[in-house]
């Protein structure tokens, strides 16, 4: 029978079969895995989350989540290589297991099912999500431009059959709205970061002002201390800095969200590819991107750790 | 399901502000359906361009007669899907 030891990290795998390596994971830990539903999507699907808890209650906690831009699919995939490595790390008394003494980890692999539902079907290349409202022609919004923050100004479209469209109004989308209830809700979140790929940076807060973040300098440093630690294993090179001034005004945007929501440690990773293969970055190079990847994160975690506010 | 048969990825480093500006009025052009995979982000950073076939010349030639280089970064972007699909196939016939 199929387990977490002889699943094929270095794959894409389809929604189906990445829950059941969510079931899989849960059932040989007890102790340390549970599945969350923090709600349904648009057509209906659980929007599951995995808690890596070793006790406490409500504890200060970090909140992974890969594949909100469906078509991103090393994200995902990345997503459930971090869940297999944080129970490693655990069993193996190393790594992040340290973290898991006083703090939890929340990571929702697949953040927008319909979308990547919708990739492995009819189109590989969708972004968004698949919901249809009133008046729009065109299906979708995207969901890194659906959060109240900045929500509408410029930096999104107000097309519904853009890439970047903001949607009617903030929180529209379900994927969205089950995130905002559970950080509202839980309230002990203290490290929020968000996957993408592709284009190797580590953004921080804001992107839907120039003002810079109260804590930039803190951030800007941690982003240097992370993308060193990431690029130390394989080179690879990214760039770090504010998302206005490291690529370009977007409104709307998840980490600006948790960061006014006061979770100070909110970042944006932008994943590989190095400028060949865009979102089709081949398989074989899943497992090095989440391996460097996690030294990155790694940083972030420890430091929120350290720096309890 | 949604084919990519004749659509190339296109990547531009713009050099100056010129070459930024022929690339932002690409994006206005929705008739063109192109598809930002990196978008205008400022000089000497790449924008790459998803091209449905239809618009390949069109987009070619409009970047060509305002002097702006691109490169080809995927030649057919249906053959990448292809290969990571059946990629997906092996590995689940593997298991």
């Amino acid at each position: 029978p199929l387990d977490t030891n002889t699943f094929n990290y270095a794959s894409y795998h389809s929604l189906d079969e990445i829950y059941t390596f969510m079931d899989l994971l849960v059932a040989e830990n007890p102790n340390l895995v549970s599945k969350l539903e923090i709600g349904r999507s648009t057509e209906n699907r659980p929007l599951y989350v995995l808690k890596f808890s070793t006790g406490g209650t409500n504890r200060p906690a970090i909140w992974i989540d890969t594949g909100i831009h469906s078509r991103e699919w090393v994200t995902q995939a990345s997503g459930v290589w971090f869940a297999k490595k944080i129970v490693q790390d655990h069993a193996n008394n190393e790594g992040v297991a340290s973290i898991l003494e006083t703090m939890d980890i929340f990571l929702e692999i697949v953040t927008n099912p319909d979308g990547f539902a919708f990739t492995h079907t009819k189109n590989r290349l969708w972004r968004k999500t698949r919901s249809k409202h009133s008046g729009s022609i065109c299906v979708g919004v995207d969901p890194n431009r659906n959060w109240d923050a900045g929500f509408g100004e410029a930096g999104a479209s107000a097309n519904p059959c853009t890439e970047t469209y903001h949607g009617p109004y903030p929180n529209s989308e379900p994927e969205v709205k089950s995130i905002v209830d559970f950080v509202k809700s839980h309230g002990n979140i203290k490290a929020f970061i968000s996957i993408h790929s592709y284009s190797q940076l580590l953004l921080y807060p804001y992107g839907y002002k120039t003002a810079p973040a109260p804590d930039q300098q803190e951030l800007h440093e941690l982003s240097a201390k992370a993308v060193a630690a990431l690029s130390s294993l394989y080179g690879t090179k990214y760039t770090y800095g504010s998302i206005i001034t490291t690529i370009y005004r977007a409104s709307g945007g998840t980490i600006d969200w948790t960061y006014d929501q006061g979770i100070k440690y909110s970042f944006t990773f932008e994943l590989r590819d190095t400028g060949r293969y865009g979102f089709l970055l081949p398989a074989k190079q899943i497992i090095p991107t989440a391996e460097e990847t996690w030294l990155g994160l790694k940083v972030i975690m420890e430091h929120a750790r350290d720096n309890m506010y | 399901t949604e084919t990519f048969v004749g659509h190339q990825v296109l990547r531009v480093v713009p050099k100056s502000d010129e070459d930024l500006q022929k690339v932002q009025e690409l994006q206005a052009l929705e008739h063109l359906q192109l598809d930002f995979w990196l978008a205008p982000r400022g000089l000497g950073v790449p924008v790459d361009i998803r091209v449905p076939f239809p618009s390949v010349q069109p987009v070619k030639a409009h970047l060509e007669a305002a002097g702006v280089s691109y490169s080809i970064m995927i030649e057919d972007l249906q053959a990448l899907v292809d290969e990571e699909q059946m990629e997906m196939l092996r590995s689940s016939r593997q298991l």
